[in-house]
């Protein structure tokens, strides 16, 4: 079974899609065989790999009207697959809360997949919903993107506060991957000072590779490609690369 | 009855809690009693603006256990009070589906309000839930904070579809007060290339100011204060203050 990683953090625009996209397409690179699971209405991870838009999507493996492997499409990338998502995930928010089960259908879609993926990494949208807590419930370990800012500090507790809850709910072995500092702008004291702060609270889980502030990240997804496919030289690209090498090490 | 103006959008991280901040201090320094309600759960307006952090929240508004104004404090700056907001409000989010004028709730809590407020700015949560419907209902108009980048310029037509669904729910006439251009990085292709795309599509409802990317902003809300208060002399400030010239020249 592939090493399950949810992506999430409620504060919003810190770098969650931005993450998943060019994580996976990392290891994607080091050929090794990738799914990008879109779990956000907002379908950006979908988008930000050139995703078609034609159901189906994430919202009829949810609702139970198709398995994983049927909704699954490549991505432009190799080695990457893409599980998209679009507006339509909304109605999963709503019509999960009538199944006693609810909390594992993400968990149990997964199990079924036979795709051989070694690492599968699912996009959160920015909240500590249902959306959310299907996704950590299906995890193995959470990456935490954490942007160099004072709001983004301010709910990381309450995020630690969810891992908890769902390890309480069923899945005691879930673990913290790793928090990644994002957007850190060495010209700035906020970031420095920030990014001391997380250092001396969290310690060791926090990653070592700083994703720095690189417009070629912002500029990518326009493009419908990951920042590896877009510009491989950049500094975003460097930072994802090297980001990948060191996940890969912490968990092998 | 006060103007009341939602700060809206679905898409996380492109300003909302900073132009709800600041546009209101902006007002306040205009000498005009405004009032900041916090209508996320992630409470980031009220830290924002140096809240204390003790009950009661909106939360024991909107749940019916208390009026607007017994909850509202004033802020650290003049003329300027803050309804406050913490974690507890995700409990609404839940709570307001069992009653059947739910989306009425903040409408009639600031019906009630007899503060003299000439403006009230509402801080929405990055989704379209219960909780930004809420403050969609009870406002005279919105506006739309909007990063220029491109998965920001994505989610706004979701966004417009909801604001014509509160018009079909019973407030017809729910304006857009403007499209705010935020976190601009002239030095970027990026975000003139996104500017350029929003003023096609969007026209007049576009405001002429727009807000640089200006690392004050970012400094400002961890002292709690608003960047009127913490560096007057910034471009951030500026083009707050610039704003709020433009919208009540737009909504006198
Ligand atoms: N390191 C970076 N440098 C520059 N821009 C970045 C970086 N990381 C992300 N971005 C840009 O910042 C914006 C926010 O990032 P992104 O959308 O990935 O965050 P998110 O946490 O997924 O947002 P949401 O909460 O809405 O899901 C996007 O426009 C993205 O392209
Ligand atoms: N013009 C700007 N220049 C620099 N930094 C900014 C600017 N506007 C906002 N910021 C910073 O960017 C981050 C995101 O802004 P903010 O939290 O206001 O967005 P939001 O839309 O309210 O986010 P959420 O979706 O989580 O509610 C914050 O750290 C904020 O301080
Ligand atoms: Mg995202
Ligand atoms: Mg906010």
């Amino acid at each position: 079974m592939a090493d399950v990683l949810a992506v999430a953090n409620q504060k919003g625009g810190v770098g969650k899609t931005t993450s998943a996209i060019n994580l996976a397409a990392a290891f994607g690179a080091m050929e090794r065989k990738v799914l990008l699971v879109d779990s956000d209405p907002q379908g950006n991870a979908s988008r930000g790999v050139g995703w078609s838009g034609r159901p189906p999507t994430l919202f009829d493996v949810l609702s139970g009207e198709a398995s994983a492997g049927e909704v699954i499409v490549a991505s432009g990338f190799p080695y990457l697959d893409l599980l998209p998502a679009n507006r339509d995930l909304v109605g999963a928010e709503f019509g999960l809360q009538h199944d006693q089960h609810w909390i594992r259908r993400l968990l149990s879609a997964l199990q079924e997949l036979d795709g051989g993926y070694e690492r599968i990494f699912v996009d959160c949208p920015p909240a500590l919903g249902r959306l959310t807590l299907n996704a950590l419930f299906a995890a193995d370990a959470v990456i935490v993107p954490l942007q160099c800012e004072y709001f983004a500090l301010e709910g990381i507790s309450e995020l630690l506060a969810t891992v908890q809850r769902v390890r309480e709910l069923g899945r005691p072995e879930l673990e913290i991957a790793g928090v990644v500092l994002t957007m850190y702008d060495d010209r700035t004291n906020l970031s420095r000072d920030v990014a001391q702060e997380v250092r001396k609270h969290f310690g060791s889980i926090v990653c070592d590779t700083i994703v720095p502030r690189n417009v070629r990240l912002a500029e990518a997804p326009s493009y419908g490609m990951p920042v590896l496919q877009y510009d491989i030289k950049s500094k975003g690209s460097q930072a994802y690369l090297g980001l990948a090498h060191e996940l890969a090490g912490r968990r092998p």
